[in-house]
C-alpha cells in the first residue's frame, strides 16, 4: 500500500481546496510559525479516523472547520480526502478489490463526521481498521506529532511503557 | 498478553540499542522494565550513555541527548512494523548540527531501505538541505495556508518569512 | 489572600497584554480565571489571537505561537518584580527567525531599560548575533566541560560541532 | 545588587575550577548538545539554595557532583560560589554590611550541603532567605529552564495559576 496524495477543504487554516503530494522518498515542508504545517498533519490523522478532538487540540471535532479570519466567514463543512495505491492487495477485504482507494472524511458543524471509501459511505470502524492494518493507524508510532518526543522524554515509565503496546 | 509484551520489548530493545548508536555515532543505551514484578504492570525505563559519557537514566542527559534517545525509542517501534508513511514534526528542534546531520542520514537510510515515505517538517536549514523535495506553506493572507512548491535552494527564505 | 491574588493578576495581565503585542508585532491576548468562583482556586487560562487570525485557547495556536505566548507571560510575571539577573535556556528553540528577531529586540529593550544582566542559552544564529558577548562550552575531553570566550564571529562553528 | 560572577568546581560536567563571568547587558552561551550549558543554570541555581535533586534533574542532591568519565574518577565533592555587589544594600541585614557578597555552597558525598557567605557558615534558610530578596530565588520567574516554557503550555490550567503565586 502506497499513500500518494491528500487534499484537504475547510480544514482549519487550509480554507480553500489544497493538495499535498506524497512522493517516495522524503519531502520536507517548511514554513514560518503558525503557517499550518502542523494542520497538515493533523489533516492526514483527521482522514485516517482520528476520535480524539482533544488530539486534534480542539475541543470539540467541529473546531477542525475553517473558523474565519477577519476578512471571511467561517465555514460549516470541512473535508479531507486521502487517496492510495493497493497494488499489493494489502488491505480488508472489503475494499480490497480496487487498485486506488480514495477515504474521504467529511464534517457538517453540528452533524458530526461522514467517511467514504471510494464513493460508497462506510463507517468509521471500517476506516480505522483500513489504516491500522496496513501499519498506520491515527495513533501509530509512524505519526509523530510536534509534542510527542517531549511527551515521551516526561512521560512516568508507566506511561511511557504504553509505546511498546504499538509493537506488541 | 505477558508473553507478547516481553517479545515486543526484546524486539524493541534490540532495535534500539542499534537505532541510538547510528544517531548518536557511538555510545550505548538500553531499555529497562521497571517498578513491577510483571511486565505487564511495568514502566519503561531508559538508561543511555553518548559516547564517552557514563551511562545514566534518561533524565539526567542534556535536553538535546534526550530527544535524540527519544527519537530512537520512536523508530524502533516504527521498525517493528513499517508503515507505508512516517510522518516527523520538528523533530529534530533541539538537536545541534552534528546530531541533525546523523538523523537526517538515518531517515535517508530508512526511505532507501523500504517502501516508506517520509514527511518531515522542519525549521532546520540542514534537515531542508537533505530533503528530495520541499513544500513551503505559507500563509500571504492571514488565517488562510497555502502550500507551494519550494525550489531547495529558495528554502531558506521560505522557513523563516513572516 | 484572595486580594493580593486578583491584584497580581491584574498586574501580570496588564503586562502580559503589552508584551504579546511586542513578541507577536501585532494581534492581541489576555489571561482569564476559569474553572472556579474563588481565584484561589481557579484556572490560568491564555486567551490569544496572533495577528490576522481569531481569538484562541492557548492549546489551539501553533507549537512556535505558544511558545512566544508562554514566554509573553513570564516575561509579564518577571516584570512584577524584576530581579537582577534573568537566565533563559533554549526558550527560542520553537521560533523561526522572524518571532526570534522580536524576541531578541524585547530582550534588548529590557537589558537596556533596567538593571537586569541576561544569559541567554541559544541553538539559534540570529539570537547569537544579538548578543553583547559570547561563551562556548566545549567538551574536547569527553564528559568535561570547559568555558571559553567566544569571538561573535566565529559564533557559527561553536554552537554545533560535537 | 548584581551578579558579578559564578565559579564551579566539581560541579556535574564541570570538574575543573571554570569561572563565568555575569556582565551588564545580554551573555549568549552556546555549544553542541550535551556540552554543560544547562548545567551551568543549574549551577547558579544550585548556589542560591536550590532543595530539590529532581529539579537538578537527579535522583538526590550528590548526583551533582561530578561522576566520572572514561578517564577520570568520580569527585566526592562540588563548590559553588556565586559573587554578588551589594553596593545599593538591599539584601537582609544580616548579610549588608558588606559591599561585595560571595555565597559557597558545596556539598560532600553522603554529608549534605554546606554554605557560606563572605567565609562565615550559613544555614541554607539565610541563602535562600537572600536570594527570594532580591527577587531572584532558586525558583523566582527570572530563571527560565529548559522544559519551562513547554511546561507552561501543557499545565493544566489550576498548574499554571501558580506562576502568578510568584508575582503575588
Ligand atoms: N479551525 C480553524 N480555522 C482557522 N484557523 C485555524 C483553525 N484551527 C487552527 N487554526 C490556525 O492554524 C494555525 C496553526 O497552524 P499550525 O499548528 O499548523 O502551525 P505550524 O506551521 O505547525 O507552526 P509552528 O512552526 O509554530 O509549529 C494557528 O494559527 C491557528 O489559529
Ligand atoms: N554528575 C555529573 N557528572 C558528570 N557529568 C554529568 C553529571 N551530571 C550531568 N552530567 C552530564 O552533563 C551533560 C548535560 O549537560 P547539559 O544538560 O548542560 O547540556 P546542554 O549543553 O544544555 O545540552 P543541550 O543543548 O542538549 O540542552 C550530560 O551529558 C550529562 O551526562
Ligand atoms: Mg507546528
Ligand atoms: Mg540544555
Amino acid at each position: 500500500v502506497n499513500f500518494l496524495k491528500l487534499r484537504l477543504t475547510g480544514f482549519k487554516s487550509f480554507v480553500d481546496p489544497t493538495e499535498l503530494l506524497i512522493e517516495p522518498g522524503i519531502t520536507g515542508i517548511v514554513g514560518p510559525n503558525g503557517c499550518g504545517k502542523s494542520n497538515l498533519v493533523e489533516a492526514l490523522r483527521w482522514a485516517m479516523g482520528e476520535t480524539s478532538a482533544k488530539r486534534m487540540r480542539g475541543g470539540e471535532m467541529d473546531d477542525v472547520i475553517f473558523g474565519g479570519n477577519t476578512s471571511r466567514p467561517g465555514r460549516n463543512i470541512a473535508e479531507v480526502a486521502l487517496f492510495l495505491n493497493n497494488a499489493d492487495r494489502k488491505v480488508p477485504a472489503q475494499f480490497n478489490d480496487f487498485d486506488d482507494i480514495e477515504v474521504v472524511r467529511r464534517i457538517e458543524r453540528g452533524s458530526g463526521s461522514f467517511y467514504r471509501v471510494n464513493g460508497k459511505e462506510a463507517r468509521a470502524r471500517d476506516v480505522q481498521l483500513l489504516f491500522a492494518d496496513v501499519a498506520s493507524g491515527a495513533n501509530s508510532p509512524s505519526l509523530v506529532s510536534q509534542g510527542r518526543v517531549g511527551a515521551i522524554i516526561t512521560a512516568k515509565p508507566v506511561e511511557r511503557r504504553a509505546i511498546l503496546e504499538e509493537a506488541a | 498478553g505477558r508473553e507478547r509484551m516481553l517479545a515486543a520489548f526484546e524486539r524493541v530493545n534490540t532495535s534500539f540499542e542499534k537505532l541510538f548508536v547510528r544517531l548518536f555515532g557511538g555510545g550505548r543505551a538500553h531499555l529497562k522494565l521497571v517498578d513491577a514484578e510483571d511486565p505487564l504492570d511495568a514502566g519503561l525505563e531508559i538508561m543511555a550513555s553518548p559516547p564517552g559519557k557514563r551511562l545514566q537514566v534518561l533524565s539526567l542527559l542534556s535536553g538535546g541527548e534526550q530527544a535524540l534517545t527519544a527519537l530512537a525509542l520512536l523508530f524502533a517501534v516504527f521498525l517493528t512494523n513499517p508503515a507505508p508513511i512516517c510522518v516527523l514534526d520538528e523533530v529534530d528542534a533541539p538537536l545541534d548540527d552534528a546530531n541533525v546531520d546523523r538523523f537526517c542520514s538515518l531517515v535517508e537510510d530508512l526511505a532507501r531501505e523500504g517502501a516508506t515515505r517520509f514527511l518531515v517538517i522542519t525549521h532546520h536549514r540542514m534537515t531542508m538541505a537533505r530533503m528530495d523535495r520541499l513544500y513551503g506553506v505559507t500563509m500571504s493572507e492571514r488565517g488562510v495556508s497555502q502550500l507551494v512548491s519550494v525550489d531547495l535552494s529558495r528554502a531558506e527564505e521560505m522557513r523563516a518569512t513572516a
